[in-house]
This record gives structure tokens, sequence and C-alpha cells, in this order.
């Protein structure tokens, strides 16, 4: 899936909805019916809620068009286009058109309303298009689709959950509180002498230990970490995480999982994200991060994958040549796989399930090994 | 070429260009298509359309890329700000 750039999305949850005109090619029930379905289709699967007005402003207007409709992108006749729609945002923003040269039908005999109507309010509610032919979200529309069975694809449901998050109460998101979350079964143990970690990195002088949804909080001045779900932080980011580093100079902390990364200013995502790691300049080989840390005096950024690493000039905005390298030939003593990493008081530390490495980058030397949970006041 | 196949050609090396320049920035005063250059800013384009739709990337304009291009679609660009 991708975002439209700048990653534009509502900043609330409600959304109006109205109908501006209607074709001719269906009873006007079934085309309110088309639109409230195919509103449903994202409502399940986000917090976002929509009604209708039937007068003055929404946020979303609908309406059905031919040829030059006013908005410096006119329709095509039949065939071709069949609609478009804008990213969310005031005035014709998140407004969604719909080609009048079509036949619309309910069933696929024409152009079916709800199919398109469903792509176009994707993109009402922030999606751009999707190179999974699966997804709802693919920009040619597919005739053949089995109208009975519809369901919105994985990577649309990711898409939308990557703006929106998922629905409050649902199993996967609960109403995340911010205060901290109590341990208890199904979440991690701080002193679990077995707890590895899926990503740490400072922030704000404060480390962040990242496990499965949730994250421990540690303050240098406070004794006991807090311990929070992620999502009641940074609900447009997935759990699970497989890196994070603070770029302190920017006072921003990077997230990575899989081939994607966002980022975060203190609470704030930050527009335009995620974006794809190729565009930090890793092969297509490299499908995911292990771990990354900043190391602020260099002002570049260590990404290890594997047995290898890359350095990645944070001045320059680019990686720097020569890399991948081995772990073991610059970082004498630290064995892949790295799970966690970060920089602290000019030492790198290296988390590798349960065993933590303090390692001295002047001396390029091991100076401590500690269990991972150590800095949990364990 | 028989005239016909010329002409269709000409309708073809038009079809991509337009669809290139609706949904995939292709600069509005690229030189026309010329469907023997294997390279390009235009194939280069092609190839990323075909990626993008899941087609052989073959930079040519082939008989699946010209039906993808026929078939109806959304007017979003696919790529772009």
């Amino acid at each position: 899936f991708t975002t439209f750039p700048g990653m534009p999305k509502w900043r609330k949850t409600h959304l109006t909805y109205r109908i501006i005109n209607y074709t001719l090619d269906l009873p006007r029930d079934a085309v309110d019916s088309a639109i409230e379905k195919a509103l449903s289709l994202w409502q399940e699967v986000t917090p976002l809620t929509f009604s209708r007005a039937d007068e003055g402003e929404a946020d979303i207007k609908i309406s059905f068009a031919v040829r030059d409709h006013g908005d410096f992108s006119p329709f095509d006749g039949p065939g071709n286009v069949l609609g478009h729609a804008y990213p969310p945002g005031p005035g014709i923003f998140g407004d969604a058109h719909f080609d009048d040269d079509e036949q619309w039908t309910r069933d696929t005999s024409g152009t079916n309303l709800f199919l398109v109507a469903a792509h176009e309010l994707g993109h009402s509610l922030g999606l751009f298009h999707s190179a999974d032919p699966s997804a709802l979200m693919y920009p040619v529309y597919r005739a053949d689709t089995d109208l009975s069975r519809f369901r919105l694809s994985q990577d649309d449901v990711d898409g939308i959950q990557s703006l929106y998050g998922s629905p409050p109460g649902s199993p996967d998101d609960p109403v995340a509180p911010t205060e901290s979350v109590t341990s208890g079964p199904g979440t991690p143990a701080a002193c679990d002498p077995a707890l590895s970690f899926d990503a740490v990195s400072t922030l704000r002088g404060e480390i962040l230990f990242f496990k499965d949804r949730y994250f421990w909080r540690k303050s240098l001045r406070t004794l006991e970490p807090g311990f929070y779900l992620i999502s009641s932080f940074w609900p447009s980011l997935p759990s699970g995480l497989d890196a994070a580093y603070e770029d302190t100079s920017k006072d921003t902390v990077f997230l990575f999982k899989g081939n994607q990364f966002w980022a975060v200013r203190g609470t704030e995502a930050q527009a335009g994200y995620p974006k794809g790691i190729r565009t930090l300049g890793f092969p297509a080989t490299v499908g995911k991060i292990d771990a990354a840390l900043f190391d602020k005096e260099k002002k570049k950024t260590y990404f290890f994958v594997g047995d290898k690493y890359w350095r990645f000039d944070e001045k320059r905005q680019s990686m720097e040549p020569g890399f991948p390298r081995q772990i073991a030939e610059d970082f004498p003593g630290v064995d892949p796989k790295v799970d966690a990493a970060f920089e602290a008081f000019g030492f790198y530390y290296f988390f590798s399930g349960p065993s933590q490495l303090e390692f001295d980058p002047n001396a390029r030397k091991v100076t401590h090994t500690l269990a991972s949970g150590s800095w949990l006041n364990c | 070429y028989p005239a016909d196949r010329a002409a269709e050609d000409e309708d073809s090396m038009e079809l991509v260009q337009q669809y290139l320049e609706k949904y995939y920035k292709l600069a509005k005063e690229t030189k026309p298509f010329v469907r023997r250059r294997d390279h390009g800013p235009v194939v280069e384009k092609i190839r990323e359309m075909q990626k993008f739709l899941g087609l052989e990337v073959t930079g040519k304009l082939d008989t699946d890329t010209l039906e993808m291009m026929r078939k109806p679609r959304c007017g979003v660009p696919d790529v772009g700000d």
C-alpha cells in the first residue's frame, strides 16, 4: 500500500459525507446503499465513523459528472477513467467524483458502483494506490470480482490502519491508556532472565526498550521504568518492531519494521512516513533491519543486518561507500545476529537474546557483558 | 509497415505517452516514444508502470502492457505528489 505524499489524513475520527447528485443509471436508494456499504468497509477496520449530511458542507462530497467538471481533471467518456478522489483535507479534498459516462450497476454487468466507491473512498481517507493486485486500492478495475465474497485485502487493512490504527476495543488494539500498563499474563516481564528486545532507542535522554506491542521507558532520573503500549503513544506504529534509533541532531526517532520505517518526534508521528528502507540506499536483498544505532559524535547511523552492517552518513543523508562490512571485523566480540542496539555515554550497547554487550568503539572491544534487562532495574 | 499497422502503432504510442504522463509523472515535454528505442525516459517509465501493475518488466509495449493500459481504472495517479 502507499499513502499520499505527506501522509494527509483526517485529524478526527467522525466524518460526514454528502451525496451531491445521482446517476440516472441506478435508483437513488441503490446509490445510497452502495456508498454506505463502501464506507462501512473502512469503518469496520478503523476507529472512523461516518454520518450522512443531506445539505451544506461535508468532509466527503460525492458526485457524478461527465467530461470537464471543474476540477482540472476532466473525465474521458465511457471506459478508461471510472472516477477519482482527493486526499483528506478541506474543500475539494476528501471528495470523490464518479464518471457518469460509465454504466453504473449493482452487479458487474456494467461498472459496479460499490467496488469503485470503496476504492475512491479509500483515497478520500488517505490511501494512495497499491501495487498488490489483490488489493482494493490497486488502480485497475477488476470486473471479475466476486461481490458476494468481497473483503478488503490485508494490504488495504494494513494501509488504512497505518493512518488511523485499528478499531477501539478490538483484540489487537485495546483502548490504550496513556498511563503505564501493569504487567500481567501475556505481557513481557521486565525481569525475565530470558528477556530479549525487538529494538532499543534513546529518546530525549530516556531509553526505550521495545518488545512486541509494548515498550519500557527508562529515564536516568528514576529507578523504575514505565511500561506502555506502543499504540498509546504512536497509534500508527506497528508492533513487533525490528529496529529503532534516535538521531539526536534531528530530535527524531526512526523505527523500522520489515522494509519500511517511520519517524516520530516526541509523541508526534512525522508526515510522509512510512518510507521504504530502499530510500536509505539498502539493496533489494535487504528485506529488514535487525538493529540500528546512531553515533552522535560521528553523526552516523550503523545498521545491522545478519552478520553485516552498513553505515549511513546523516549529514550527507546517504549510505557510505565500502559497506556492508562484516560485524565481526569491526566489532570484535559482537556476534551476529544483533537484536537491538543503542549508543549512550560513548559506549555502544548490543542486545542479542537475553544478553547485552557494552562495546567501547574507541578501544574497539567489549568492556562489559550484562543481562539484556539490566537497565530495567531488575 | 502496412498502413493500418502504422496507424495502430501511432495509436498505442499516443496511448502510452498519455498514460505515463497521467499516472507515472512522465514529463509532458518528453520526446514522443519511439517503439524501437530500448532506453530513455519513456522506457524507464514503462518499466516503472509494469513493475507497479505486476506485469513482466520488459520496458517494451508488449500485448499485456497495452491490454492493461486499456482497462478501466481509477483516475488518481499511481506515483507522485
